[in-house]
């Protein structure tokens, strides 16, 4: 039974790539069949799993656009069991292009039915906002994983995105369920990390991950490689962080 | 002779908000007449000088929509010279009301010709996308003040931007010019911080600002309180590079 799970949250920064690419990569050395969308026109989640623009044609673009089928686009990482599906600059016209497209919110959905089964986890990349590119994420996925970072604005954010949440399960999606929210960037040693994870605690209790991903520096670095932080430094904080978020979704180190 | 700076990157969380309102408060302090406008669906920038979600009812939504005038909405702040226009979560269905709109990039242009010459600076905080809020922005704007986060991944995100603003520049404001790019939240200590501002500096030269804002604990603080950094803590830091920041856009001091 495929698993299709969208990184959303509309607040820029806040460890949605890193996370899509980590928790990916975790999931694909535990050997799981694992696709990466990036639905992002920024392009990070490709170019950190180490696909650089001039080797993308093809990509989630045409696939929207309906031109190709995702199983064209489909790309192979160092990782045997990761793929990924590339974006493109080419999206940022894809909101005017699609508003006037009966059902546009479900080219992704329809497009991913042909292919789901060959996956155990699908994971999405969504840009930072809550436009066509993100509801099409939302009516796709069967739930959202949303990355909080410690800070205010972040804690400040997450109002809007529930409001989307609950608009999105009323029309596009009423079986999107929330996988639960991820602390990130947080540093032991700030204040404000230990009070926006207390807030966050408080709140949303057993829907917040166990795993918290700490502020560290080769998470930073090993984008610049092309590589996950696990082929790029198994032994970090970081690595070991994302290593525990796979296994809470896979369901072995249950949330609270 | 008013001057219109637009904040803009549509890499998330690389600082735009925090630029904002701290250049707008710096220019205000130095009493320059200043209206900071906020164009970001999250309203960020309104929460970090004070204004809570219940003292807002019309806003920028109104104004894009033409049911308000830009006057009809602005307003005071904690510091004498800096006025503010608030935005609204409303504004994530602009982009889709105004598509079918003509001439619908340049709402905001329009109605501040009324009240320009009130100001002798007017800075505009954009959204991390490239769609029609921060294309009003560019119409608008004399020039564009472009924050890059020490990070891989800012770097990688300016050349669709400079794309962006090349296509601006051809059709909707030929006048438009670069401000400068703004080196944010440098730490000394991380080899990564340095090599982003080296390639910055070797890209862009003189138009890399002198000042550098320093990843700095205070800055993270001080939104939750509504108030910019030099009404929280006017000797860190932070708030003494935004204050060299400001002396730089009024011509003191000069850029390299
Ligand atoms: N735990 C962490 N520790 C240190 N740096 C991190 C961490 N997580 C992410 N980063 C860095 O912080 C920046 C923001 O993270 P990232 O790009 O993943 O966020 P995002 O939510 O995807 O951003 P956007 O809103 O632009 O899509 C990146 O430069 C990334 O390398
Ligand atoms: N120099 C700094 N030092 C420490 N923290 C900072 C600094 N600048 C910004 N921050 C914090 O980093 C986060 C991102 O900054 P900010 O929200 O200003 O970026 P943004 O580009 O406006 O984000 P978005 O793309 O969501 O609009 C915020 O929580 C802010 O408080
Ligand atoms: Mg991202
Ligand atoms: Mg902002």
């Amino acid at each position: 039974m495929t698993k299709t799970l969208c990184i959303a949250n509309q607040k820029g920064g806040v460890g949605k790539t890193t996370t899509a690419i980590n928790l990916s990569a975790s999931l694909a050395v535990a050997e799981k069949r694992t696709l990466l969308i990036d639905i992002d026109p920024q392009g990070n989640a490709c170019s950190g799993v180490g696909l650089t623009r001039d080797q993308i044609k093809d990509n989630i673009y045409h696939v929207l656009m309906e031109e190709k089928g995702i199983e064209d686009v489909i790309k192979n990482t160092e990782l045997s069991f990761l793929d990924v599906v590339p974006s493109s600059f080419d999206l940022i016209g894809a909101e005017i292009e699609l508003v006037n497209v009966p059902s546009r919110e479900f080219r992704l959905f329809r497009t991913l039915q042909k292919i789901k089964d060959k996956y155990d986890y699908i994971i999405i990349d969504c840009p930072p906002s809550l436009g066509i590119l993100t509801l099409n994420s939302l009516a796709t996925a069967d739930s959202i994983l949303i990355p909080v970072q410690c800070e205010y604005y972040a804690l400040e954010g997450l109002s809007s995105l529930l409001k989307t949440i609950r608009l999105v399960k009323k029309g596009l999606n009423p079986g999107l369920k929330i996988e639960g929210f991820l602390l990130t960037m947080f540093d032991s040693r700030n204040n404000l990390s230990h009070q926006v994870s207390e807030e966050v605690k408080k709140h949303f209790k057993d829907n917040v991950f166990n795993a918290i991903i700490p502020r560290n520096v080769r998470l930073g670095e090993c984008p610049s490689f092309g590589k996950p932080i696990l082929l790029y430094d198994i032994s970090c904080k970081g690595a070991r962080s994302y290593l525990q978020l796979a296994q809470e979704i896979m369901g072995h180190g249950r949330k609270k």
